[in-house]
């Protein structure tokens, strides 16, 4: 998981 | 964003469509669990706090305005849901069969959101909290189908809606697993437990319902 943690799911 | 994904998101839009269609056409809550619509708001609220928070700084694609429009349509559909159960439709709800405690459900989960999360902050244990909710959000709606023992053939397409939607889920992380080399342990681990929850549900929607025969528990 990358360090800018982007939740892109709903 | 693949098929997988696109179709999840679809069938649970449908799910929500089904809920609505079924409390207009029947002009009744009956065999709805105010509870699990209750949770699932919470869930929306925790998790989409977002929308609250500047977009100025992010870099605009598709897909953010795609998830700022279907998290609109998920609180406030929820929101409308609950004001017709406590309100429009009240007198067909009947509490005596939706009696699961679902206090329990929300230190449990607030319990670990603080125990596992990816950061320790508000926002984050909030969304990892929404996470870990969402997955056992339908207990109180089974329990009460378990209590009932059967329910309307309406109903039984909207749980089935709404399970088959987060097993598509499944199949989209194993996409980009693959693809993205995306991974993410509590959704993943939550998506697993919330689609095994509907096991016995959809054993009993596949033999009875699909064949055209009442909702009933064996």
């Amino acid at each position: 998981r990358d360090e800018k943690n982007v939740k892109d799911e709903l | 964003m693949n098929v997988f994904r696109i179709s999840a998101d679809l069938l649970h839009l449908l799910s929500i469509f089904i809920l609505l269609l079924k409390m207009q056409k029947t002009r009744s809550v009956a065999g709805i669990s105010f509870k699990t619509q209750l949770l699932y708001t919470i869930v929306f609220i925790a998790r989409y706090l977002d929308l609250f928070e500047s977009h100025a700084e992010k870099s605009f694609e598709l897909v953010t305005l795609y998830n700022i429009v279907m998290k609109i349509i998920f609180i406030s559909s929820s929101v409308y849901t609950l004001y017709l159960m406590k309100k429009k439709f009240r007198a067909t709800y009947d509490p005596n069969t939706d009696t699961f405690r679902i206090e329990y459900l929300l230190a449990l989960c607030l319990f670990l959101a603080l125990m596992f999360n990816y950061r320790f902050t508000v926002m984050e244990v909030l969304w990892t909290f929404s996470i870990y909710l969402e997955a056992v959000a339908i207990l109180p709606q089974l329990f009460m189908l378990s209590r009932t023992g059967e329910a309307e053939t309406i109903t039984t397409h909207y749980l089935f809606a709404l399970g088959f939607y987060r097993a598509i889920y499944l199949l989209n992380w194993i996409w980009r697993f693959h693809m993205e080399d995306y991974v993410d342990w509590i959704v993943w681990i939550s998506g697993a437990v919330q689609t095994a929850l509907y096991s016995d549900f959809f054993y009993i929607y596949y033999k009875k319902v699909l064949h055209g025969e009442k909702f009933v528990l064996p």
